[in-house]
């Protein structure tokens, strides 16, 4: 997270911290044996990465005590329009794993809600963003063992297209975006979302309850001037979520 | 019954009749007919040469060593002896003739022998004189002339004694299993002979008493003795099983006598003197009674009856939110019933409230209980969820009761426990920030 701040304990309880090989990725409680996170968290080289090799964390902001309670996954489902070979498609990033084991809901694990059937994310209407990702410390990019998190507004969709396109001037592998993402951030940068938090939840509030809105998924740099953070529309996948959980 | 091997009737007739019959003859038929018959001969034509004395030839006719008549002539000849139409009736069931020719026949006159029929009459013993033997008549009351014998039967009260000629007094006695009847010495109330030995035995079904209404006019002979009256030589002996026997006699009826048992015996007896008029009784019988039953808390015991008597059914239904307890295990039903020996089969079982049990333990939730005792009928526990991270599907806790039927259960009828759904996306805890 760019430009965040610490995450006080227990103030976002289903924020899940993964390990997936030496690389770190985040995800979300949504149920009692459901996390749901990115599927370029899950795919290495073209595969998805078997679940006993994804150790799954939750219940604290320190990583260092974190560490302590891992979950195990038993199995991961991949969305299957999730096609990212060269990775530069990141349509459909989406993917569920299920737990072992069921957890016991208290106040440092709690699911996060889904959004509402339908649901549209107005512009400008003030996200929170969070992870164990890359933030910034004395100018220099460094992996946090904190939580941290930050607030983003959601933007117009038109904004950030037109924002890549600038980008696409002097870059040739810039992703597209697709009604299946929408972009948060500022255009002054230096708020952002950032690697290792890709699979955390980009959430709104609405009536007192925070829900998924979208995942953290992609973007261009970290915090960049002009750039925004490119998150999975959860709104779209509602049923597939409700199938691959009745379903299994 | 007459023999089947002996014929009722036949037919006689001499060699090669209506020829004449051959000479040098010695035949003999020996004709049969059933015991208890007689035989009728009936000549239908005799013609043997006639003699004087039947001397050549001759029909003889004999029953045993008995000559019944010997024959030979024609009917009209004036010689010889001829039968004419008198049948001949043998005394007994047999009869021989004997038919003998010698050796010369006249030849002017071809005699040509005999033809007769014969026929079983039935003999009528009972008309017969008594012997003079001094045996007494054939029946010392009643006879009866049957078809080829004769039966002997006694006047009422008497009956005939095995050698089936001579009749006694008729004591009636015997087992009497009736569930009532009426019973009396022999030929009461007339002074019956002497030396009566008779046994009258009441047997009823178990679980029945008989009681013994003797009648007023009792008289059976008794001694008076300073001790009072004994009985010495005439009395009717009362035996209870279990009892000392008691021993009636004297002129005072004993009037109702309650055995409390369902066999009696009764034993009268007289020598060979003195003039007892006897006695007669009624009996009857009522079923053996039971304890009433006491009551049964928390349960009924039906039916309810004032009296209860051998065969009587009890049945215990326990009140609603009860159970059946016998001996500390759950019984589904009970009945219990009067036995023959004045009890009741089976003492009465216990009502005990039944339970529920612990209630279905709630994931990510608990129950408590509001109120009655160890899970008891109509106790009230309540779910609820571990809030604020779980809420009761449907958002209120719910109660639910101990049923009769031992079932906890909602006010709507729902008998499975409720379930707990988490809460989400409310952290108990919020990021705030008041810098600006």
């Amino acid at each position: 997270i760019i430009g965040g701040s610490n995450a006080p304990h227990k103030t976002i309880p289903w924020q899940v911290m993964l390990s997936v090989g030496s690389g770190r990725g985040g995800g979300m409680v949504i149920a009692d044996r459901w996390i749901l996170t990115a599927a370029h968290v899950l795919v290495a080289n073209g595969a998805t990465v078997p679940p006993e090799d994804v150790r799954i964390y939750m219940g604290h902001n320190d990583v260092k005590t974190l560490k302590d309670t891992p979950v195990n996954a038993s199995s991961l489902y991949i969305h299957p329009g999730y096609k990212n070979p060269d990775l530069l498609n990141y349509n459909n990033d989406i993917a569920l794993m299920k737990l072992d084991q069921p957890i016991t809901f208290d106040s440092s694990v709690m699911p996060l809600c889904l959004p509402a059937e339908g649901a549209t994310y107005d512009t400008g209407v003030m996200g929170l963003v969070s992870g164990f990702g890359i933030t910034i410390n004395r100018g220099r990019e460094v992996l946090t063992n904190r939580l941290k998190y930050v607030q983003l507004p959601v933007v117009d969709q038109e904004t950030c297209s037109s924002s890549l396109s600038s980008i696409r001037r002097t870059r040739s592998d810039v992703p597209n975006l697709t009604e299946n993402m929408f972009c948060a951030g500022v255009p002054e940068g230096s708020k952002d979302s950032c690697q290792g938090d890709s699979g955390s939840a980009f959430t709104l509030r609405e009536n007192g309850r925070f829900y998924a809105a979208g995942i953290v998924s992609w973007g261009i740099e970290c915090g960049k001037r002009g750039t925004y953070g490119v998150y999975t529309r959860v709104s779209n996948y509602l049923p597939w979520i409700n199938n691959t959980i009745q379903n299994n | 019954v007459p023999d089947p091997d002996s014929p009722m009737f036949g037919e006689v007739q001499s060699p090669q009749y209506p020829q004449p019959y051959p000479p040098n003859l010695q035949q003999q038929w020996e004709l049969r007919v059933p015991e208890g018959f007689q035989i009728r001969l009936t000549f239908t034509h005799l013609d043997i040469e006639a003699a004087a004395g039947c001397y050549y030839d001759s029909l003889t006719v004999l029953h045993k060593e008995k000559l019944l008549g010997k024959f030979c002539g024609t009917e009209n000849s004036a010689d010889g002896h001829h039968p004419g139409n008198h049948p001949i009736l043998s005394p007994g069931n047999t009869l021989m003739l004997i038919f003998q020719t010698d050796d010369d026949n006249p030849e002017r006159h071809q005699n040509l022998g005999f033809s007769a029929q014969y026929q079983a009459i039935d003999v009528d013993e009972c008309s017969a004189p008594e012997p003079l033997d001094g045996s007494g008549p054939l029946c010392s009351q009643i006879c009866l002339n049957t078809l080829g014998s004769y039966l002997c039967a006694c006047h009422h009260g008497y009956e005939l004694r095995s050698d089936q000629r001579t009749c006694v007094l008729s004591c009636g006695g015997g087992i009497f299993d009736e569930p009532e009847g009426h019973l009396f010495s022999p030929g009461y109330p007339m002074i019956p002979p002497h030396a009566v030995s008779c046994q009258y035995i009441i047997s009823v079904e178990p679980g029945f008493t008989v009681s013994l209404n003797f009648s007023d006019n009792f008289h059976i002979e008794s001694v008076d003795t300073e001790d009072g009256l004994i009985c010495l030589h005439h009395w009717l002996l009362v035996t209870i099983p279990d009892r000392e026997p008691i021993k009636l006699c004297g002129g005072s009826s004993p009037g109702l006598m309650e055995t409390n048992s369902s066999t009696v015996k009764l034993d009268y007896h007289t020598d060979d003197k003195g003039q007892s008029r006897g006695w007669s009784l009624d009996y009857r019988t009522q079923r053996v009674q039971c304890p009433v039953p006491g009551r049964v808390a928390n349960g009924r015991v039906t039916p309810v009856l004032t009296e209860y008597f051998y065969r009587d059914y009890l049945h215990v239904r326990c009140d609603q939110g009860y159970k059946l307890m016998m001996e500390g295990e759950e019984i589904q039903s009970f009945f219990t019933m009067c036995v023959s020996s004045g009890r009741w089969h089976l003492s009465l079982p216990e009502c005990h409230i039944i339970d529920c049990g612990e209630p279905e333990p709630l994931l990510n939730g608990a129950v408590t209980v509001l109120s009655g005792f160890q899970n008891q009928y109509r106790s009230v526990v309540q779910y609820h969820c571990n809030q604020p991270f779980y809420s009761p599907l449907g958002g209120v806790n719910v109660t639910f009761r101990c049923d009769a039927d031992r079932q906890w259960r909602s006010t709507h009828d729902v008998i499975s426990s409720p379930t707990c759904l988490p809460v989400c996306g409310q952290p108990t805890k919020l990021i705030s920030g008041y810098q600006r």
